[in-house]
């Protein structure tokens, strides 16, 4: 474990707990994607198959549970909580997620490290997670006005990934050197979608003004 | 092995 990931792990923690907090506090979810919260399940549960056959510590295995239980609550939220669906806009929510889960599917089926079941999930979630965050991000941009609570959320979901970013480079060359192209390349695709969501969240902190993502 | 050993990430 280095400063990177437990800094990455922090922070995806705390977008989960922030996106969580608005939902349970505020009893609704206009804003967020719920095909992005959907995509998330399926990356943990694909993710954590080796949940319950390979134990590495407690921190990892306590982090797995609590973001698996965290991303199915979110969903459960947004889909049967009472009061929380109706705030839930499927109109605006239109991303098929079919078109990312089935290229993701392919694409881990072809290039992968080993062809098992274990190992071709574990590369199905990495590319899924890639490009997870896509539904929202088309959300926000037909969003007329974010609120602070969705903006710091997706802020704070991309700069987890980036901080892994840094995890690997401090792994390969501080660690063992290993060359590990699918967690390097789909985490940095991960992040290079953010790019122009992290251009205009920093552009209205600075300018002090509300978030507004170009249509 | 290296896909093992990456594993203990989240």
């Amino acid at each position: 474990m280095n400063a990177f990931r437990l800094a990455g792990d922090m922070t995806h923690l705390l977008s989960i707990i922030l996106l969580l907090h608005k939902i349970r506090a505020m009893k609704s979810c206009a804003g967020i994607s719920l095909r992005t919260q959907e995509l998330y399940v399926i990356v943990f549960v694909t993710r954590y198959v080796d949940l319950s056959m390979k134990y590495y510590s407690f921190y990892n295995s306590i982090m797995k549970i609590v973001f698996l239980g965290t991303s199915i609550s979110i969903v459960w939220y947004m889909r049967y909580h009472k009061v929380v669906k109706q705030t839930y806009n499927k109109d605006v929510d239109t991303f098929r997620h079919i078109f990312l889960i089935l290229p993701c599917f392919v694409l881990a089926l072809l290039i992968n490290r080993a062809f098992t079941v274990i190992e071709v999930l574990w590369t199905f979630s990495l590319y899924l997670e890639a490009v997870a965050i896509l539904p929202q991000l088309v959300l926000l941009q037909r969003s007329r006005n974010i609120d602070n609570l969705t903006g710091n959320y997706v802020f704070l979901l991309g700069a987890y990934r980036a901080f892994y970013l840094l995890n690997w480079i401090y792994r390969f060359f501080i660690e063992n050197h290993q060359v590990r192209w699918i967690p390097w390349l789909s985490g940095l695709l991960q992040t290079a979608i953010y790019a122009d969501f992290f251009y205009y969240y920093i552009k209205s902190w600075k300018n002090r003004e509300k978030l507004k993502l170009p249509a | 092995e290296e896909s093992s050993s990456f594993k203990d990430e989240l």
